[in-house]
């Protein structure tokens, strides 16, 4: 089972959390420990790179449109950035005792904190960047809705021009963002979903065609017609739902799955 | 991404930190 939920995550967070976890696991095994070197140029190196993210950050969080993101990324920068004072008072600490224990727990609660604030960070701006795939979704929706008050050929023809773009970006970005995920049941069911909306989308538009053709003439067959279009949209509404609740998932529940 | 290889910068420089912290440990176990 995966940890992280996307591969750009697992990327960057992965080789460092292993390295971590060892760092405790020795700390714990040689609770005296040997004499710690020197660590103030590894530290500094952590510490600007902190404040490079914070810059980063706060620029991110300024220019976003998201206020979920603008709500919840300072949380996560202020965590990183108490970790670093950690891991300079533990380096402070070491310069003075380099067996010094309280020094050791700073160091291993300031890497920690490091990598539990950098994936809340990550985790933030992922969910950002799934939400603004969601939107198109919605957009979809929107126009879905609207397939039932469709009349004219007219009508239709800026129907089709006004779908096509969305469900053109729709399928661009699920499909990236299946490539993304770690979890392999996550990436079938967008996938499928996927197809599905691809396949149900020129059914829909002759069935929408065919609606219209049989109202201008008389109007014979309509409920079937409508029927028919309507049973459509709903297929397609139903894809489009599935995709959003699977885009927003990001742990794998074994259980719901089973 | 900026903020993405922010984060990347941060993650390489904590690995090289705990690296470095975790070599005199190891040699003790």
């Amino acid at each position: 089972m995966p940890v992280f939920h996307t591969k750009t995550i697992e990327g960057i967070l992965e080789p460092v959390a292993q390295q971590v976890s060892r760092l405790v696991i020795l700390h714990e095994e040689a609770e005296d420990g040997n004499a710690m070197p020197d660590l103030e140029k590894p530290v500094m190196a952590v510490s600007k790179a902190v404040v490079n993210l914070v810059k980063v950050g706060r620029e991110t969080i300024n220019s976003s449109d998201d206020p979920i993101l603008k709500q919840d990324m300072p949380a996560a920068l202020h965590r990183v950035e108490s970790a670093s004072k950690l891991l300079e008072e533990a380096s402070s600490l070491l310069k003075a005792d380099p067996y010094s224990q309280p020094a050791r727990k700073k160091l291993i609660e300031g890497a920690r904190g490091i990598l539990q604030g950098t994936s809340a960070l990550l985790l933030c701006f992922d969910e950002s960047e799934v939400r603004k795939i969601i939107r198109e979704c919605k957009k979809v929706l929107d126009y879905l809705a609207v397939a039932e008050v469709i009349e004219t050929m007219e009508d239709l023809v800026q129907f089709v021009k006004d779908l096509s773009p969305c469900l053109t970006r729709v399928s661009r970005d699920v499909d990236a963002r299946q490539q993304e995920l770690t979890h392999q049941v996550h990436r079938e069911i967008l996938m499928r979903c996927l197809e599905g909306v691809k396949t149900l989308s020129p059914i829909l538009i002759c069935s929408m065609k065919i609606f219209i053709q049989i109202f201008h003439q008389g109007g014979k067959g309509i409920a079937e017609a409508a029927e028919n279009r309507n049973y459509l949209t709903g297929r397609m509404t139903d894809e489009i739902n599935e995709i959003i609740r699977v885009l927003q998932l990001t742990t794998y529940d074994e259980e719901e799955w089973d | 991404e900026i903020i993405l290889e922010a984060c990347k910068s941060i993650a390489a420089a904590t690995g090289a930190l705990v690296k470095a912290a975790s070599t005199a440990q190891r040699e003790l176990v």
